[in-house]
């Protein structure tokens, strides 16, 4: 999965996302075309006990716009990888909006995910102090080494943007 | 008859005076400098470097948001060929310049003939899951051809030039994608796609080594050339039907030719200060609303992770996730199952209700978050 965020001159905004659903997709490659192929269709399973032809699978794909009319703020994000675009669009705005972070930090901070086994995965770095209190309180905790989640996110305020493709990609945004 | 001069001329210089004021003003406002690293006018965040400048090149020569955001995916298409492509399908929100907020959705369909156990093949472990029954009808150019008619202000096939040129002359692997390209070690030898990424004597290709998409390019000139009609019935449908066919898939015809993208407004949210614009299910915004506006209800600012307080601000966090995973299951295609679900867990009552069921200081069983079991996606 991808993630594009823009925002042009005259203020018009797009979040978009789009993804083959695995990495490399079916692994079905098209010779005629030059076409990777998708294997959305097992986004149904565990999800669903009946499927119908025309019928959308299920997502966490989430392309979001968020506008502050008081504040002029306008804020594009969404991210790739897969149930953790939840978790990354989620921690990113909190930390941006609420907790006064940077956008940048925001979207660099480690993340906690809790999958869907409610098996709570902290990103290597994350605070230990937090994890460990958390353990005590009774939750499972897991630390494993590849996070997904990807978040690239435009923001603009008092006529100034501020761009940012995350580093866990390689990313990086551009600008004029 | 000297003061009555003096009245008019005070009565028309005062407001000319106020006008100069205002411009000057404005002139200061629009002209402030921005801080090393933000941008004055437009920006692009993509997954590349390559790809945001292809998308920030756009913008610069008159494109608007959606031409610079066609421009970038298909880039993104052979920069991360592993997470993306115009096989796949995506899902746009436009802000128009007037606040009105439109949703594109050209995610990928269940073809007419699928496979009636295909659910039964599911894994019970997240893995990888190859093979030709589990790909959907494409959606993406479709997709983009709505957004640039509804948007486009540059010409379609220009969209495609900047990609179609990197197709034809390589690019070099990038870093990310050179760590995936061992996985396709295990596709025979003979496979198509392990193939695009050998080299003459065999081996993989490693980072900086040079890539090239001969037939993808010929195939992104014939649709910038024709339009989306070509990959959806044209010619390369053709071509397309036969390939997945022959890989033992189900995808006919008559599924590209009656894929259409849909269009509709966006869901919306207050969050405090914000209007949180999203597309409604199958995509996932209504949980991610619902754990924002439950998240909002504890009033969270900076010192809300200092000290104590960020252990009590991540337990929270991770209990609304719990509760956000119990409803994931209401994230269907509004055309196949009900959204009165869905609809209802955006609501401000309903977090409130949920908030209330968190416990600063334990955690409970899965019953208590009402979860079926579900697996994780790693798309």
């Amino acid at each position: 999965t991808t993630h594009v965020s823009v925002l042009a001159e005259d203020g018009m905004a797009v979040s978009v996302t789009s993804t083959i659903n695995h990495i490399f997709g079916s692994r079905i490659f098209s010779p005629k075309t030059g076409i990777l192929l998708n294997n959305e269709l097992a986004d149904f399973c565990g999800k669903t006990d009946q499927i119908h032809a025309g019928e959308q699978p299920p997502s966490s794909m989430s392309p979001v716009i968020l506008y502050s009319p008081s504040q002029k703020h306008i804020v594009v994000i969404g991210a790739s990888g897969g149930s953790m675009i939840t978790t990354g669009v989620a921690l990113t705005l909190m930390n941006f909006l609420w907790f006064g972070k940077t956008l940048q930090d925001s979207i660099s901070a480690p993340v906690v995910f809790v999958d869907s086994k409610n098996v709570l995965n902290f990103e290597p770095l994350f605070d230990k102090i937090v994890l460990e209190s958390l353990y005590k309180i009774g939750h499972k905790v897991k630390v494993p080494q590849m996070f997904y989640n990807v978040v690239n996110a435009v923001s603009k305020e008092n006529n100034c943007i501020v761009a940012v493709s995350d580093s866990r990609k390689n990313g990086k945004a551009a600008g004029y | 008859m000297a003061r009555r001069k003096e009245k008019v001329c005070l009565c028309i210089s005062i407001p000319i005076i106020c006008i100069i004021i205002i411009i000057i003003i404005c002139a200061t406002h629009f002209n402030e400098e921005c801080a090393d690293g933000l941008y004055k006018k437009a920006a692009v965040a993509a997954d590349s470097e390559t790809c945001s400048k292809i998308g920030r090149d756009i913008l610069q020569l008159g494109g608007s948001a959606v031409d610079g955001a066609i421009a970038t995916l298909l880039c993104t298409s052979i920069i991360n060929p592993q997470s993306m492509g115009i096989g796949g399908g995506s899902i746009f929100t436009i802000r128009e310049q007037s606040g009105k907020v439109r949703v594109i959705n050209a995610r990928e369909t269940v073809p007419k003939a699928f496979k009636t156990d295909l659910l039964a093949m599911c894994p019970t472990t997240t893995q990888p899951m190859e093979g030709a029954h589990w790909i959907g009808v494409p959606g993406d150019i479709r997709g983009y051809e709505r957004a640039h008619k509804l948007y486009g202000r540059l010409p379609w096939a220009s969209l495609f030039e900047p990609t179609i040129k990197m197709a034809r002359e390589g690019v070099p692997i990038p870093y990310v994608l050179s760590r995936f390209l061992p996985l396709l070690l295990k596709e025979k030898p003979e496979s198509s796609l392990r193939q695009l990424f050998q080299n003459e004597q065999g081996e993989l290709l490693k980072e900086g080594e040079i890539v090239r998409f001969e037939k993808l390019a010929d195939t992104l000139e014939i649709i910038a050339k024709h339009g989306a009609d070509a990959l959806y019935v044209g010619d390369i449908a053709k071509e397309l039907v036969s390939d997945i066919q022959n890989a033992g898939g189900t995808i006919s015809l008559e599924d590209l030719r009656s894929f259409r993208a849909s269009e509709f407004g966006a869901w919306e949210v207050t969050l405090g200060e914000y209007d949180m614009y999203f597309p409604p299910p199958p995509a996932g915004g209504a949980t991610l609303s619902f754990i924002l506006n439950t998240m909002l209800g504890f009033i969270l600012s900076s010192a809300s992770l200092e000290g104590d307080e960020k252990v009590l601000t991540f337990q929270r966090y991770v209990e609304t996730c719990k509760f956000a995973n119990g409803l994931k299951k209401f994230m269907k295609d509004p055309q196949f199952s009900s959204q009165t679900e869905a609809v209802e867990i955006i609501q401000k009552h309903f977090a409130d209700k949920v908030r209330a069921k968190i416990s600063p200081d334990r955690t409970y069983d899965a019953s208590y978050y009402n979860i079926t079991p579900y697996l994780d996606s790693h798309g």
